[in-house]
C-alpha cells in the first residue's frame, strides 16, 4: 500500500459518502444519474467476484463490501425510497447505458488477459468503470447548474482514479512492476473523461461561482 | 523483465 493508492481509495470512499450524505440529508437525488449508479453497482459486482475466494487483507475485503453495499443502497434508494425516488430526474437521465454494458462486454471477450470467467468479468468491470460516469456527466450538462454535493461527488470520483494512475507510476519505480495495460489504459481514458469537468470545477472554485457545465 | 502487479488493488 502506498500513499497514492490509499488516497485514491479514500477519495473513492469520500465520493460515495458525499453522495449518501446528499441523498440522506436532502432526501433528494436530483442531479444524480441512476444509470451511473447502476453501472457502478455492476462494476463492483463483476470486479469483486473473488471477494470470498481470494483473501488479500481485511482492508481489501472491508472496502469491497463497503463499495458494493453503499452503491446497492444508493440504487435502491433512488428507485424505491418513497420520498427520494420522486426527485429522480427520469426525463433527463436518458443515456442509453445498456450500450455501454454491451460494448464493454464484447470488448472484454476480445481483450482480456486469460480466457477465464473471472478474468473476462474483471476486464469487463475495468472497461465499464472507465465509461460509467458518462450518464452522470450528460445529466449534469442537461440539468445546468450543479449543486455543491453533486459537484463534489463527481470531483472525488475523478480524483480517485487519477491517484490510482500516480499509484501505478509509483509501483512501477518502487516495485519494478508495471500495472496491467487493461487497467492503465482504461484508467487514463476514465480520468480523461473528467478533464473538462475538472476544468469547469476549477473555474467555479476560482471565481467562487456556481458550477455550471456548458450544454 | 518486470512482472505485472498482483491483483491486490480495489
Amino acid at each position: 500500500m502506498n500513499i497514492f493508492r490509499f488516497a485514491g481509495d479514500m477519495f473513492h470512499l469520500i465520493s460515495i459518502l458525499v453522495l449518501l450524505l446528499k441523498i440522506y440529508a436532502t432526501k433528494s437525488c436530483s442531479g444524480i444519474s441512476l444509470k451511473t449508479q447502476e453501472l457502478y453497482a455492476l462494476v463492483f459486482v463483476t470486479r469483486y467476484l473473488d471477494l470470498f475466494t481470494d483473501f488479500i487483507s481485511v482492508y481489501n475485503t472491508v472496502m469491497k463490501l463497503v463499495f458494493i453495499g453503499s452503491t446497492a443502497a444508493i440504487v435502491w434508494c433512488m428507485q424505491w425510497h418513497p420520498v427520494v425516488k420522486r426527485s429522480y430526474d427520469r426525463e433527463l437521465d436518458t443515456f442509453r447505458h445498456y450500450f455501454l454494458v454491451g460494448a464493454c462486454f464484447v470488448l472484454a471477450l476480445f481483450l482480456h488477459e486469460n480466457f477465464t470467467f473471472q478474468e473476462i468479468f474483471w476486464a469487463f468491470s475495468i472497461y465499464l468503470e472507465a465509461v460509467a460516469i458518462l450518464p452522470q456527466l450528460v445529466l449534469l450538462q442537461r440539468s445546468g447548474n450543479v449543486d455543491n454535493l453533486t459537484g463534489q461527488y463527481v470531483f472525488f470520483l475523478g480524483a480517485y482514479r487519477a491517484f490510482y494512475i500516480l499509484n501505478w507510476i509509483y509501483r512501477y519505480f518502487m516495485e519494478q512492476r508495471f500495472s496491467r495495460w487493461i487497467s492503465c489504459i482504461s484508467g487514463l481514458v476514465q480520468t480523461a473523461l473528467y478533464a473538462d469537468f475538472f476544468y469547469y470545477y476549477f473555474l467555479s472554485w476560482k471565481n467562487n461561482a456556481k458550477l455550471h457545465l456548458p450544454a | 523483465c518486470f512482472q505485472t502487479l498482483p491483483k491486490d488493488e480495489l
